[in-house]
């Protein structure tokens, strides 16, 4: 089992949209993975085609009521499956904030249930704040990856994330294995450029050399419940998606 | 005293990128806002200049030491004040979650220190998060400026918090007069004019006529440290964000 967390504190900058399509792009090579749906918006949830189900049917039940993942799986047309999110997350913070075991409950519940030798990719979208749900999700896997969109804003966010994961690695006792994966890269702009070439400069290998462009076909697919393999199979988004997956299994990030 | 609060769960639509334009537009018409950073990001902090300072001096030092708001307001070059946030603010809902107090302690600190007879616009840039200090933002203030970005999974995050803000319309025995605005408006995508014209039909009156365009320059002005007026004065940001204050100052949203 890999554990790859999607995070980034900063709002915006593609963690869902990764997640849904690196899951495809997964799927589709024969690695079906397990996508974890942490945020309390569940938009990946929902752009896997998921609406309003109950909280007992979601990662807020192994939360409040401990009910296993293996029951609150579901499996996805592409053979992938989700555990999916609901609004209710967002009391996670306040109820169990202070308890100081919550934040290796994830850890714990996919040591337990999963099978620690099949090869299942998993991955963990994350909602953009450093509460207990994304420290769950950080402490449970064993790699991060870090959408970044070609802005000033996101290239602070990451810088911040930088810093904080230095923190985090001391009680860890090691080193957390990132990636950052530009998003959003207009290839008009200069900034974007920019962007890329700090963030090259500043994180050299950790960076990916896959960019992916801003093109609407990955702002459309969610809203009709599938990832850009299916709703445009030939568009930019699936390109460059499928790169970036070939470039990570290329270096063994799911291994 | 009139109190905005600048909010979407969702990340990355445009809330800080409308606090700084706003509060800048706001000061051009001698009408000096105060803003205030309730995000952990603190990225309306960085975006009007102020770097590394100790969290002792921001809105954290409010919260965790009584520290009145008179006393970390700090003036800007604009005329505005801002009143600045850091980091460690992540910690609020954990330490203080669980206070029934805590939500409405941002009501106390402005009503009992500011002058509530004068005219300052007050702006709250929220982190994206329905937390404690949304929250606070939310009890504070007389009305919600919600910045949805021209895609699919923004629009769902503003349905969502319109179901969130009737639940918490209750306690206060009051509708929170609320205002939407669309951010991102590319006006090359058939999305973006699909998504603005879902929202009139959902939202009505509630939506601005005006729309903020995806234009690089509100993407570069914050790392500069300057908003868009005194970065790029005639460019199509500082167009719409003066069109946008124009909407806002004649329908008394700042009354
Ligand atoms: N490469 C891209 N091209 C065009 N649009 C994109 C691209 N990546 C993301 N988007 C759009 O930008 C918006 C933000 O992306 P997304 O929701 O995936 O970010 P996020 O980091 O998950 O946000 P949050 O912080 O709210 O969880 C989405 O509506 C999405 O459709
Ligand atoms: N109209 C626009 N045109 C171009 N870029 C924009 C526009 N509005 C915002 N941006 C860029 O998009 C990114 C997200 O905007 P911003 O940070 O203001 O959103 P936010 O809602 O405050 O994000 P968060 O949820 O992380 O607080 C920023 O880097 C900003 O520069
Ligand atoms: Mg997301
Ligand atoms: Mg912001």
């Amino acid at each position: 089992m890999s554990v790859v967390a999607v995070f980034n504190q900063k709002g915006g900058v593609g963690k869902t949209t990764t997640s849904l399509n690196l899951m495809a792009a997964l799927a589709q090579r024969g690695r079906y993975p397990l996508g974890i749906d942490l945020d309390p918006q569940s938009h990946l949830t929902l752009a896997c085609g998921i609406k309003s189900i109950p909280s007992s049917e979601t990662v807020y039940a192994f939360y409040a009521e401990n009910k296993p993942l293996s029951q609150i799986m579901r499996e996805l047309p592409s053979g992938a499956h989700i555990i999916p999110a609901h609004m209710e997350l967002f009391k996670i913070d306040s109820l169990y904030g202070r308890n100081p075991n919550i934040t290796s409950q994830l850890k714990r519940g996919l040591t337990q249930e999963l099978l620690p030798d099949e090869m299942i990719p998993v991955l963990i979208d994350c909602s953009p704040m450093l509460g207990v749900l994304s420290l769950n999700a950080v402490f449970a896997s064993q790699r991060l990856l870090i959408p970044v969109s070609a802005d000033y804003l996101s290239m602070q966010g990451v810088n911040r994330l930088d810093a904080a994961l230095r923190v985090l690695e001391k009680p860890l006792g090691k080193r957390i294995d990132r990636r950052i994966v530009v998003t959003r890269f207009d290839s008009r702009r200069k900034l974007s450029y920019d962007i890329y070439d700090k963030l090259r400069e500043h994180y050299g290998k950790d960076l990916c050399e896959t960019r992916i462009a801003e093109t609407v076909g990955l702002a459309e697919s969610p809203a009709h419940g599938r990832d850009v393999f299916t709703f445009a199979p030939h568009s930019q988004g699936a390109k460059d998606y499928n790169a970036l997956a070939e470039e990570l299994l290329d270096s063994g990030f799911f291994n």
